[in-house]
């Protein structure tokens, strides 16, 4: 039961899964558990949408987590933000005005076929598991398969690649579910946040060129107020800005998708840490990093209901 | 041992190349040992004065040892055993509480 779900370990995606049913079952005045499709092994690629119910068309945003199938915090942040968000409905204030004014639509598990292979085979894998009938090698980049100047700089167009591009742009069912779920809520969905590690940093557009974003200023001003309220938890810091200058040049990703399909806050975090576990980090920093995290997703989405 | 000790004597090495030519030098060796790009994801982001980071395979590792002296490019290992690492992160403790 819900009481008993251990948030400070990796669970496999059974579990994540099973979790996901609970949360539906016990809260079902904050929580609608749906799928929006199918990945490429046939696993249903499920969504918790949160928030007070009420009003239509409420604004919304969308976090994804698991989009590399070795980035295991992501999926942990995703339960955490779900556990922390319901449990302090009505009691924290901050997260009770998210939850009546916003509704959250939280993907704990992008890549469903990539984090089960890498619970059971081969730990650090890090692409979907779609075949290709030319080559052996299996698997698209998830975050280089997206219709936005696809297949360029920092993207392969190798399928034995870590991160090719895939055949075509949303190749991947994956990415095709998203997308389509995406363009379908454009008008509501206010931002996009998707989590990966490791780095410690919060990117925003654009990934795939050298260019400033028209509304730079109110996306800068978001991601400085996310990484400091980041910083008030452990004192961890973070680096900020444009993907393509504070990492490096990338096609194909999502926060670029979103944010030219009308979102206007697109960002994409890099968790803890900068290189000493890596993707391995221990359950014990489990519960910093999403404590920390959670409060840099807290400033972004409140920022949604001010004016910038 | 999780993923039947796959990864025993599997180092992750971070590599700091100070300049161009030594960036053209690593992209040729990890070019020449099959090594898992942690950070950045591909040889071809790599830049100078940026951390790489990589997965490389036991067999290799005394290997790419000698070729990064042999270069003089800076390096160390963070994980100097993988499937150590791996079975601490998911500590007995709590895999037991699992299953």
């Amino acid at each position: 039961s819900e009481s008993q779900y251990d948030y400070e370990v990796y669970h496999p995606l059974e579990e994540i899964q099973n979790w996901m049913f609970e949360m539906n079952r016990s809260r079902p005045e904050l929580v609608t558990l749906f799928s929006v499709g199918k990945s490429y092994e046939g696993r249903p690629l499920y969504v918790l949408q949160l928030g007070k119910r009420g009003r239509p068309q409420k604004k919304s945003v969308w976090i994804d987590c698991g989009v590399h199938a070795r980035e295991w915090i992501g999926p942990a942040f995703c339960q955490w933000f779900v556990k922390e968000a319901l449990s302090s409905y009505k009691y924290d204030s901050v997260m009770t005005r998210l939850l009546n004014h916003l509704d959250f639509f939280i993907m704990p598990v992008f890549n469903v076929d990539g984090y089960r292979f890498s619970w059971n085979t081969d730990r650090f894998w890090r692409k979907t598991r779609s075949k290709n009938h030319k080559f052996h090698c299996r698997g698209v980049d998830a975050n280089r398969n997206w219709k936005v100047k696809w297949c360029d700089e920092g993207a392969s167009s190798h399928p034995c690649d870590d991160t090719y591009c895939g055949p075509f742009p949303e190749s991947e069912p994956e990415v095709k579910a998203v997308a389509k779920f995406l363009r379908k809520h454009k008008k509501r969905m206010k931002a996009y946040i998707s989590i990966h590690a490791y780095a410690q940093m919060l990117l925003y557009p654009y990934s795939y060129k050298y260019a400033a974003i028209p509304n730079f200023n109110c996306v800068e001003s978001a991601a400085q107020n996310a990484v400091t309220a980041l910083h008030s938890a452990y004192g961890v810091r973070y680096r900020y800005g444009p993907a393509s200058t504070t990492l490096y040049v990338s096609s194909g990703s999502s926060i670029d998708w979103a944010y030219r399909n009308g979102i206007p806050y697109a960002f994409a975090f890099e968790l803890r840490d900068t290189g000493h576990f890596g993707f391995l980090l221990p359950e014990s920093l489990i519960k910093p990093t999403c404590t920390e995290t959670l409060r840099a997703v807290k400033a972004i989405a409140s920022g949604l209901l001010k004016k910038c | 041992y999780q993923y039947n000790n796959r990864y025993a004597g599997d180092q992750i090495f971070r590599i700091t190349p100070t300049s161009d030519a030594e960036v053209r030098a690593l992209q040729k060796i990890l070019g020449q040992i099959k090594v898992d790009f942690w950070q950045p994801n591909s040889a071809s982001l790599m830049h100078q004065n940026a951390t790489v980071d990589v997965h490389v395979k036991r067999n290799d590792t005394q290997d790419l040892h000698a070729r990064l002296k042999l270069e003089g490019i800076k390096y160390r290992v963070f994980i100097s055993n993988l499937q150590n690492e791996i079975e601490k992160q998911s500590g007995y403790r709590s895999s037991r509480k699992r299953r």
